[in-house]
């Protein structure tokens, strides 16, 4: 399936160009290939052409995302199963979203090989491994402050395309990298100034 | 020191009306009490007068606000010493911004009685007693949705006037009660989203 990829980057430049069909002969063209092996392989990713009309464009992108697995946004991996990092292992709330913690990983022996609810704990050596083959894209850094940046290196380098971060570290990375910070020293303090405000009325 | 919150009442419409100064003897008649006795109560307060001109009233708000220990914002009181709790109660972030968890309150009697990271873990029903003599104003709620409503309840009829709110119930308080939810899942379900947003451009 290697020349999934191919349409995919030609489908999204004719999205980007205001395309809403996708002809075989077209992607065919551009790619030297016969349209009918293009045809096959759409077919096989599930995403069926319409007569006369062609490929709907978006649905094109989506199928093949889908099924080289590269649009998975529920699965995540946690690297510090520490103190904050096995308490999120074990909160169910991130269910009703659709998402799961599936992995996670750490330096500490005397963690590495337990299962924390459901969930085991891997040594880091492991991470760059097991996340492109579970094609994870999310990932949990509950990491001490020091380790943050090596760690979110490392999991960009593996595939990881989004990044929750509890450390109080500004990770750089890579501009196609989405990154959402939690920092519930800052919430707590919020309502702590928001009561002496109350005093103050 | 009975008289100290009646000055502060009678100071706090005051400055609501505009006055930036008050006399001890405006306050003497209002309340029927002997000025010196006023002027004494103030000064043992901290707060110093200004010859001919008063007390700055915004001063001598704070200053009895101070001494009753009625504008504690940094220290909070813990419910919930379970896995999320415990982690909170050993991060040491919250310090930067001046705040401390003082005590922690649980039901379990294996948590009962132990301290975790030098926060004592005591049992529910002292709560009622301890947060008025620590003078705690702030409450954190990690206990299960099913106890969070009650347990909201206990801290604020104890004196607590802002609760963070981990729990994903929706909490009803009195109105001079300030509410912050901390909700975990919707921020790794915003990161997944953002993460979807990023495979449709
Ligand atoms: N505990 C909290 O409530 C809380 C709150 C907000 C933010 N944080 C932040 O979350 C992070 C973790 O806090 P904690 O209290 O769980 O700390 P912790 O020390 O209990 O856990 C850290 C874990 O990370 C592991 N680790 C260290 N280096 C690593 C590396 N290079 N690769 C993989 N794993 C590594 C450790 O072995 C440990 O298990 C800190 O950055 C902290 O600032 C914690
Ligand atoms: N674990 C997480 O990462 C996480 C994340 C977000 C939100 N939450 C929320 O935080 C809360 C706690 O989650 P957890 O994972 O720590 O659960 P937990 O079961 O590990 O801990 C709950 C603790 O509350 C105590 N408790 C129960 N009833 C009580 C009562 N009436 N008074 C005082 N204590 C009582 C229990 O004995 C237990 O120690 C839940 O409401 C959960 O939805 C947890």
């Amino acid at each position: 399936m290697k020349r999934l990829p191919l349409y995919l980057r030609l489908i999204r430049g004719l999205v980007h160009d205001g395309e809403t069909y996708i002809s075989s002969a077209v992607l065919a063209k551009e790619l030297n290939l016969d349209p009918i092996v293009v045809r096959k392989d759409l077919a096989v990713t599930g995403v069926t052409g319409l007569p006369r009309l062609g490929f709907p464009a978006k649905a094109a992108e989506l199928s093949i995302l889908n099924f080289l697995g590269w649009n998975n946004t529920t699965d995540a991996i946690l690297c510090g199963a520490g103190s904050l990092g096995r308490a999120l292992l074990g909160y169910d709330g991130f269910k009703q979203h659709g998402l799961s913690i599936v992995a996670a990983f750490d330096v500490n022996p005397g963690v590495i090989g337990t299962m924390e609810r459901g969930v085991h704990v891997l040594s880091m050596s492991e991470m760059e491994k097991i996340v492109p083959r579970m094609r994870v894209r999310l990932g949990i850094v509950t990491v001490p402050a020091s380790a943050a940046q090596e760690v979110a290196d490392r999991m960009v380098s593996s595939g990881i395309k989004g990044i929750w971060n509890f450390t109080p570290v500004k990770l750089s990375v890579p501009d196609d990298i989405v990154i959402q910070r939690v920092d519930l020293a800052a919430s707590l303090a919020v309502l702590s100034h928001n009561l002496s405000l109350l005093d103050r009325h």
